[in-house]
């Protein structure tokens, strides 16, 4: 997975955002963690990166793959930036009724991007 | 444009209208996350002595002395090797009370499993502070007493008068007990089992979990449990519910 950090070319990366809690008068109820990484992907996807990562698991991704950078796609090619690896998050909040609850929410960051 | 299919491709537009936009969106996301409508609306904070009290217990080490809460996974980014959780949740719930509390003994929590309707709790304990009097028995001595902690069983009818003993709470509805021997040498914390009477709350659809605790003998041996008393924020009594989100549509079955 790239980082858009400007070396990226344009290419499908993921893009960091912090959110502190406090900058947005969050943090009267959220307890924990001060802030969410609310990262997403954004870039280019060409047609060659199209099935990364994982390509070169699969024979057939592969054949497929060589077609591609043939400019010879089998069929119509919509190939898009999206997470291809995400992560839990624990949270520690004051519900309506001011209880504490500690939850662990899954798939909550995105870790890594990629073309599918 | 190449990527007209693909709603993250052209995002890179410095424009702080996209920036506020995200910005709700990314909110959105979290409330919806976390099965809440709209953030909370906090109004009188619990206090922070009781709060820090609850989190020293559960979390012993991981509160800083300023009372900042340090648990290190949760960074999100430090969560990165974690394998994806089963979606569980820790409830932490102040004891009230009020004119409705049958006695002294009378206290509640209110604990709703409103937007989880799936939720399963796998373990509840109370938490009770006692304190040994100063003008009990001899230091060091160990004393042994009685804890029994009623609370109505699944099924029972809540708000009728008449409870354990008479004292109030459900008449109509019948009480279950849970007992505990508990050793005391010096003023300390206790945990009493409570899975069964939270999953009744959770099953009936209330949100209203009424204790009575009485204590045998406690006040021969010096003893006294520390109920909700606005004096006393850091020994408050909390209820700790773990409970993890079953999904009701696909459950597996063995035949």
């Amino acid at each position: 997975g790239l980082e858009c950090d400007g070396t990226s070319g344009g290419l499908c990366c993921r893009q960091q955002f912090y959110i502190d809690f406090r900058l947005i008068g969050w943090n009267d109820w959220i307890i924990a963690p001060a802030g969410y990484y609310g990262n997403y992907c954004e870039g280019s996807c060409p047609a060659y990166m199209a099935g990364v990562p994982g390509s070169a698991s699969s024979f057939h991704t592969a054949v497929v793959n060589q077609y591609r950078l043939r400019g010879m796609s089998p069929g119509s090619v919509n190939s898009c930036c999206i997470p291809t690896k995400l992560s839990t998050m624990s949270m520690l909040y004051f519900d309506d009724e001011y209880n504490i609850v500690k939850r662990d929410v899954p798939n909550m960051i995105v870790e890594e991007c990629g073309c599918a | 444009s190449p990527q007209e299919s693909c709603a993250s491709c052209g995002l890179r537009t410095p424009d702080e209208r996209v920036n506020i936009d995200f910005l709700e969106a990314v909110k959105r996301h979290i409330l919806n996350r976390l099965q809440m409508r709209e953030r909370p609306n906090i109004t009188h904070p619990i206090p922070k002595a009781a709060m820090v009290t609850a989190l020293r217990r559960l979390h012993a080490g991981k509160v800083r002395e300023d009372g900042r809460v340090e648990i290190p996974s949760f960074d999100g980014q430090a969560a990165f090797n974690n394998e994806v959780l089963a979606e569980t949740s820790e409830i932490i719930s102040f004891a009230e009370s009020d004119e409705h509390t049958s006695s002294k003994s009378g206290l509640y929590f209110l604990i709703s499993n409103e937007g989880n309707q799936n939720l399963y709790v796998s373990q509840a304990n109370l938490w009770l502070y006692f304190r040994v009097l100063p003008a009990g028995p001899e230091k060091g001595i160990r004393r042994k007493v009685t804890v029994k902690i009623h609370y109505q069983e699944a099924g029972a009818v809540s708000g009728a008068e008449g409870g354990p003993g008479g004292g109030g709470g459900g008449g109509t509805g019948r009480w279950a007990l849970v007992e505990k021997r508990v050793d005391l040498k010096r003023s300390g914390w206790h945990t009493f089992p409570l899975s069964e009477a939270v999953r009744a709350v959770f099953g009936k659809g209330s949100r209203r979990q009424d204790l009575e605790v009485h204590c045998e003998a406690c006040e021969s041996a010096g003893v006294a449990p520390v109920l909700v008393d606005p004096g006393d924020p850091s020994h408050r009594p909390f209820l700790v519910v773990r409970a993890r989100q079953v999904d009701g549509k696909h459950r597996i079955r063995k035949r």
